[in-house]
């Protein structure tokens, strides 16, 4: 059986049309993947600085980006994602695909002058987005 | 007829809706005027001003709120997490009525008695006072570099009502400080949280405050020197509240300290569970967890 077993190793390991790239993009890691971006403003660009004293920068990020089709543990997302996505692929395409969130944000100390004159140092809750998932 | 009513129902409202102005509709639905970002991050969406323009504060003022802003936060505004104290908001208020009681005299020390009129509409139903200092400015960078006596005597009063009845005193208030200025120094502060927290806490629009300041030099360590000298220095001081904001929009410390110490599964689990389980709540999660533990 050696000829066999010889000829049997020469055959290609995959079929020539199957293409590992497009495999993973079309699977696995779409190209603009789920992920987090920057975006610094500055208080005077919305004519807010005579209001908010400090910081001067302020960077809020945002998530963009297209959610891979088996989302699974790297986003943190729940089975229901998953869920969503067949259901989108394969019954009812208005229903929308998963869509890319944030999931943490950090808070932001701000200080400004209020109508009255006073001036006020206020820590905010949830003002910038630190992680991405898949929703 | 169900669902024709539903549209009904949901036309009508389209249409009161529709009279309203659309920033309105932004407003926190328990209508209280939330003092802080909201309001007018939803003013600039809905209309792209800010309203109207804002008094200026006093420079000094500014000049100590951004020295304690550095002190808080980072450059790019992250609270610093080195901080042991749970406030998350300071006001600084400069008076907005001054009227002086007796001339004082400077080279004595003596700092004319003024009554100082505090408005703290700005401070909302939600902000806990954690403690509050009056804040003196050295305007001129004075010359003594040693201890530095002062006595100091407050008296808080009811808001006149009217302009015929006098103010009726609340609370009298004489403590003596003894603080250590140099050079470097720009602010005196005199701790008054035992004084203002009642107040703050039954909601006092505004403080009505007499206060007479009189600072020597320590005799003690300088004999030989005169035992008053020549203070040209102090302005009316500001009034400052440190504050524990306790609205679903202020970020709070010890939740985060809390939680980052029981890792748990799921992130927004974290938002849903009570901070602190008290009491009975606190026994019925270690049962809860003990027969978690058993399955």
């Amino acid at each position: 059986g050696q000829e066999t077993v010889i000829s049997e190793l020469k055959k290609p390991l995959v079929p020539a049309s199957f293409n590992l790239s497009e495999y993973f993009k079309r699977f696995l890691f779409p190209q603009n993947e789920c992920a987090l971006h920057d975006f610094r403003l500055s208080f005077s660009q919305l004519k807010w600085e005579n209001w908010i004293v400090a910081p001067h920068r302020y960077n809020p990020r945002y998530c963009k980006g297209d959610c891979p089709r088996a989302v699974g543990h790297r986003y943190g997302s729940p089975v229901h994602t998953m869920v969503q996505n067949i259901i989108y692929e394969k019954l009812d395409s208005s229903v929308p695909r998963p869509s890319c969130v944030p999931a943490k944000y950090s808070p932001l100390s701000v200080l400004t002058i209020e109508p009255d004159g006073s001036i006020a140092y206020k820590e905010y809750e949830d003002m910038i987005a630190t992680k991405c998932t898949c929703r | 007829s169900q669902a024709s009513r539903g549209e009904a129902q949901i036309a009508a409202s389209a249409e009161v809706e529709s009279e309203v102005e659309p920033w309105s509709l932004l407003q926190p639905v328990d209508g209280r005027d939330r003092s802080g970002l909201l309001p007018p991050l939803f003013k600039v969406l809905s209309d792209g001003r800010l309203g109207a323009p804002r008094l200026q504060p006093d420079s000094r003022a500014l000049h100590y709120m951004k020295t304690l802003y550095k002190a808080f936060a980072t450059k790019e505004g992250i609270p610093k997490s080195n901080r042991s104290h749970l406030y998350n908001t300071v006001r600084l208020f400069t008076p907005c009525a001054q009227h002086k009681q007796a001339p004082g005299d400077q080279t004595t020390g003596i700092l004319p008695s003024v009554d100082l009129l505090f408005n703290l509409d700005r401070v909302t139903a939600a902000e806990h006072l954690l403690k509050s200092v009056l804040l003196y400015t050295i305007n001129n960078s004075v010359s003594f570099s040693s201890a530095v006596k002062c006595v100091c005597n407050l008296v808080v009063k009811e808001p006149k009502s009217s302009s015929k009845t006098l103010p009726r005193v609340l609370h009298s208030f004489t403590f003596n400080s003894q603080f250590e200025l140099g050079k470097k120094h720009k602010w005196i502060e005199i701790d008054v949280t035992t004084l203002l927290q009642p107040l703050v806490a039954s909601n006092k629009r505004s403080i009505l405050m007499s206060i007479n300041l009189t600072c020597t030099k320590d005799q003690l360590q300088h004999p030989s020197q005169d035992g008053l000298f020549n203070m040209t220095f102090l302005v009316p001081p500001s009034l400052i509240l440190y504050l524990n904001d306790t609205s679903a929009q202020a970020y709070h410390r010890w939740y985060s300290l809390y939680y980052k110490r029981r890792p748990s599964q799921d992130p927004d689990q974290e938002r849903s569970l009570h901070a602190y389980p008290v009491g009975e709540e606190a026994a019925e999660d270690g049962k809860s967890s003990h027969h978690r533990r058993r399955r």
